[in-house]
């Protein structure tokens, strides 16, 4: 009895999310699988959604929302996003181009543990739950956990941190899984790691003030793509590179993926509006994606057109 | 559930380098349980901190003692938890 606005505009939980992902598959069995790519650390399976019209390996396109638990924006909006990419296909026509040269895949919620604990026990925990021996804090910042820069500035060796980078690169099954599937999958053109609150857009560097070596084209394209984004409910966002633009950061996904040559990594922060922080009312889910996708579509549709 | 009654999120705006550090401080009081949103580290950024509500004074008297600038962003946290609970118990009426 549920129309499809009020389901994308309310949060949901781990189970529901799963389920409608299933719902989603059978609805598009000719676009949409559903792939895992691994069990987080206490066991839950990590999926992808697959979207593909080929039966090659075509170029890819990867997508993670929610690696951080509290952050409940981005896993609505991934929901909202899966949703968009299955129901377009077929009827915009640069998405359709774009899904008849490539697969975009899509991991709606990257890190279970925390968003089922979000849920359960503490809805503004933020990290994985694996346990930290000789530590009573529990978890590790999946967003410090990458093998670059690892350790290094604003990461904490402190495990009861928010950013604690954690024992060694990969040390957690959430990140390990998805540096495992892109090296594995070999021909991924572009990863867009979704958060939220800050509002801005961001590319490498995190860990060092060097500028990538794409800057020009990086900085340019996010430009283009915060333009189309501020352009749907003038939602302001910033943009740059994350050392400059909010702090360095090191052992952080996109880092991690450019420099094993994905050229088009990008961070989203999405909202809040200046009042919410990760309490965002779920009146925003819908805004927010709806803001998100023609910026997304900037940084997939400049992947397709420029192959590297 | 862990509840969160009274804890408010405070705004602090950092214009001096000063600031930066002593925010840096404040975080290294592991008493105080601040849930830092953000990490302090560039001026002119907002920096959005979860205070509890038992470290409420503490802090404030902190940030106005040092002339540290600051709103409060949230006045209650848990009453925004409330709303988020009662919305999804809608959306599950809505489901059913």
């Amino acid at each position: 009895s549920c129309s499809w606005s009020e389901f994308f505009s309310f949060y949901h939980t781990l189970d529901e999310i799963y389920s409608w992902m299933d719902y989603l598959v059978a609805r598009h069995p000719n676009l949409v699988s559903k792939i895992q790519i691994g069990e987080s650390y206490e066991k839950r399976p990590l999926y992808v959604l697959k979207f593909s019209t080929g039966k090659s390996r075509y170029r890819a396109i990867w997508i993670d929302t929610g690696i951080h638990s509290r952050e409940w924006i981005t896993q609505a909006t991934g929901v909202w996003i899966a949703n968009k990419i299955a129901t377009e296909y077929g009827k915009n026509a640069s998405l359709t181009a774009l899904l008849d040269c490539m697969d975009i895949f899509l991991e709606i919620v990257a890190n279970p543990d925390g968003f089922a604990y979000t849920h359960s026990h503490d809805r503004l925990w933020r990290k994985t739950r694996s346990i930290n021996p000789g530590s009573l804090c529990v978890g590790v910042d999946p967003n410090r956990n990458w093998g670059v820069g690892f350790g290094g500035l604003g990461a904490s060796s402190n495990p009861c941190s928010q950013t604690y980078h954690g024992p060694c690169p990969f040390s957690e099954n959430e990140t390990k899984a998805i540096a495992n599937f892109i090296l594995g999958h070999g021909n991924v053109a572009a990863v867009i790691s979704i958060h939220s609150y800050s509002q801005v857009l961001m590319y490498p560097y995190s860990y060092t003030s060097q500028p990538a070596p794409d800057r020009q084209e990086l900085d340019a394209l996010a430009k283009e793509a915060v333009e189309a984004l501020t352009a749907v409910h003038g939602t302001r966002y910033k943009y740059g590179n994350v050392f400059s633009t909010i702090y360095p950061a090191a052992g952080v996904t996109i880092d991690w993926t450019y420099d094993i040559g994905v050229k088009y990594s990008y961070t989203f922060e999405l909202r809040d509006t200046g009042c919410y922080g990760f309490l965002l009312p779920a009146t925003q889910i819908i805004p927010t994606a709806e803001e998100t996708w023609p910026a997304l579509m900037k940084i997939m549709e400049h992947a397709r057109d420029h192959p590297y | 559930q862990k509840r969160f009654v009274g804890d408010q999120v405070l705004r602090v705006l950092t214009d001096k380098e000063e600031h930066i550090a002593l925010l840096r401080e404040l975080e290294e009081s592991e008493d105080l349980q601040l849930d830092y949103w953000d990490v302090p580290s560039k001026l002119g950024l907002p920096l959005d901190v979860r205070v509890p509500s038992q470290s409420l004074q503490l802090v404030k008297t902190f940030l106005e003692s040092n002339s540290i600038p600051y709103t409060t962003m949230i006045e209650d946290v848990q009453k925004l938890l409330d709303e988020e609970k009662r919305a999804m118990r809608r959306a599950r009426k809505l489901k059913r």
